[in-house]
């Protein structure tokens, strides 16, 4: 399950007569190329390979151990520890209901992932509610209730109305006196330099007091995706990340460098369009098709 | 003194790790910083001639090469021509999910009413949820007339239907909103390939966010592989992008960036400027 180019990185350098120095550091560009190529940050690249470098060097082969399995034992180390906490699930405290924010930049995925999410728990036993708090995008309360109606969820929504806020609170009360366990908030798309859009962003979040603020992530963003994140992540803590469009090409590095770089935990992937294609995040896995 | 192969590896690698985060996807980086090692290795420079700001030259020039490829496209031209031979251009929009092809085509549209173009759009989306509902919303605020069928209509037939309500009624564009899709997905490309075969387009123009990274370079190979891109529209251009999937799209596809998108109104709609990407990327 280890990816591709890891393996093919390993299985290069014990191809060698010597396991020397040039050899070494070939491996270590070769992990770079990977993880470059996966859209993770420059420079979360040139730290882990310093840090595998730096131990291929100077640890001692663990008994037991041969040359290849230790290399692999240290990139497969230190490739984990970019991907922070290990499996996250959402908890859903109950007796209350129970407020999920969705931010975002424009076209990330969130509409689609709050439907998503709303049937994740539907499955479960929840009693869902989505609340379409996107006052900007043209026919996005068309959008969320459609998604609804497939799933049968309710849509709280209002195309008329011009404060997301107001609107927001308004249907997150409606769910809460039918006795909803879980309101899925979905917001419009917004992206760090749009200030009043952050501003806003902020002041929804203070006002509906949400359990879990996600930020939903493309996997296709590049280099991005870390100053974007901690530009959110300071508006507005965020609980977790959604992943989307995993079932592309892109491997979601700019998702995981987001990740280390707001210390938020991944919680879900959106493997398609549809609404059941959501998954819980499961750190090898991701590993895996990362260095694939 | 010479250019060492060595100093010259030294000097390349920042400069590749510099492209890459300026987002050019690291397969175009690695072939041009080959293609500059090969220009300059053995080449003889001046004692206080800077290597590192020969390279830099070298890689600017190199990069406003390639974002202005030779074949040309030009929306007005072509609408001007089209109109006197009385026939409809064609415009079809394709894309990976979410990258801007609605909003754009709705940007586009108003840009030709404004110079003075009867345009008709087709909600050739015919799978994603409000898709036609938010085609729909956009063609009134632009005042433009939107052929649609229902969810789940063949986007061939819907696209086809338009070209016919074009042609009969003497409508100078016709702009047709696709899915977003997956290049990675054989059935949605053929679907795609499948539009462009029916309404045989006179320009099939690919949609990329700015924000995306290596896969921009992925998107663009295979929808061009797929459908032939004839040129391309960069979104998102506004969200404090370095630019450098530009590189990326223009490169492997051959074929220019006509446009670039700079916020979600109808008007932040811009011409490309390649001397203000090749400056970001190289900042
Ligand atoms: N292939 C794939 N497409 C996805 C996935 N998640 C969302 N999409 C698609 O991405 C596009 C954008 O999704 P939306 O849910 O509208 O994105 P959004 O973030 O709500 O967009 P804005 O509200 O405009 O900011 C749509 O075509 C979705 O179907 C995924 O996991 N895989
Ligand atoms: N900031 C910014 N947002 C943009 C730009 N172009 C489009 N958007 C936004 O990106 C989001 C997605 O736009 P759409 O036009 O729905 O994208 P699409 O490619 O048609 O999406 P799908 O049909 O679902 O694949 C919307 O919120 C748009 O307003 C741009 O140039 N800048
Ligand atoms: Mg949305
Ligand atoms: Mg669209």
């Amino acid at each position: 399950k280890l990816g591709y180019a890891l393996s093919n990185a390993v299985g290069k350098l014990l191809g060698r007569p010597l396991a020397d120095e040039r050899a070494i550091k070939e491996f270590i560009r070769d992990i770079q190329r990977a993880l470059l190529q996966a859209d993770v940050k420059v420079e979360q690249v040139l730290e882990v390979s310093k840090r595998i470098e730096k131990r291929a060097f100077s640890e001692k082969l663990p008994p037991g151990f041969s040359r290849r399995e230790h290399l692999i034992k240290i990139a497969y180390e230190e490739l984990t520890q970019l991907m922070g906490k290990k499996s996250y699930r959402l908890r859903i405290k109950p007796n209350k209901t129970n407020v999920i924010m969705l931010v975002g930049i424009q076209g990330s995925g969130k509409t689609t992932s709050a439907a998503k999410l709303a049937r994740y728990f539907q499955k479960k036993g929840y009693k869902v509610g989505l609340v379409c708090a996107d006052t900007y995008r043209l026919g996005a309360y068309e959008q969320l209730l459609q998604l609804g109606k497939q799933i049968g969820v309710n849509v709280y929504g209002d195309p008329s109305a011009k404060d997301p806020v107001d609107l927001a609170l308004k249907g997150i009360e409606k769910f809460r006196k039918e006795g909803y366990d879980v309101v899925i908030v979905d917001t419009a798309g917004r992206h760090k330099d749009e200030e009043s859009l952050m501003r806003e962003m902020k002041e929804l979040a203070s006002k509906i007091k949400p359990d879990e603020v996600i930020l939903v992530i493309d996997a296709t963003i590049g280099q991005q995706a870390e100053k974007q994140a901690k530009a959110f992540h300071e508006s507005t803590p965020i609980g977790s990340i959604f992943v989307t469009k995993l079932d592309g090409s892109a491997k979601g590095g700019g998702a995981l460098s987001a990740a280390a770089a707001t210390g938020a935990p991944i919680s879900f992937i959106g493997v398609g369009e549809k609404v059941d294609d959501i998954e819980e995040f499961d750190p090898p896995s991701f590993i895996g098709r990362l260095m694939g | 003194k010479t250019l060492s192969e060595e100093s010259l590896d030294e000097i390349l690698w920042d400069f590749k790790l510099a492209l890459v985060s300026a987002d050019v996807a690291l397969p175009v980086a690695e072939e041009l910083a080959e293609k500059i090692k090969e220009t300059l290795v053995g080449k003889k420079i001046g004692i206080l001639e800077n290597p590192r700001k020969l390279v830099l030259d070298v890689l600017r020039n190199t990069l406003l090469k390639i974002l202005n490829p030779p074949s040309k496209v030009d929306i007005f031209e072509m609408l001007e021509k089209n109109r006197k031979m009385g026939k409809p251009t064609v415009m079809l929009f394709v894309g990976f999910n979410g990258t801007g092809k609605t909003t754009t085509i709705a940007k586009l549209a108003n840009l030709l009413k404004k110079h003075g173009y009867s345009v008709v759009l087709a909600a050739a989306d015919t799978f994603r949820a409000g898709s036609i509902e938010q085609l729909e919303k956009l063609a009134k605020r632009v005042g433009v007339r939107v052929i649609k069928h229902q969810y789940g209509a063949d986007p061939a037939a819907v696209a086809y239907d338009a070209v016919m309500h074009a042609k009969a009624k003497g409508i100078d564009a016709v702009l047709i909103d696709t899915a977003g899709r997956v290049q990675t997905d054989k059935n949605l490309m053929d679907e795609m390939k499948k539009i462009a075969r029916v309404v045989e387009p006179d320009l099939t123009i690919f949609v990329g966010d700015a924000l995306a990274g290596n896969d921009a370079f992925e998107q663009a190979q295979k929808f061009h592989e797929a459908v032939g891109i004839d040129c391309s529209i960069l979104t998102k251009v506004d969200a404090d992008v370095k630019g450098g999937s530009s590189i990326s799209i223009v490169h492997v596809t051959g074929k220019p960036i006509i446009f670039i998108g700079t916020g979600t109104s109808l008007d932040d709609l811009k011409e490309f400027d390649p001397e203000w990407f090749v400056n970001n990327i190289l900042s």
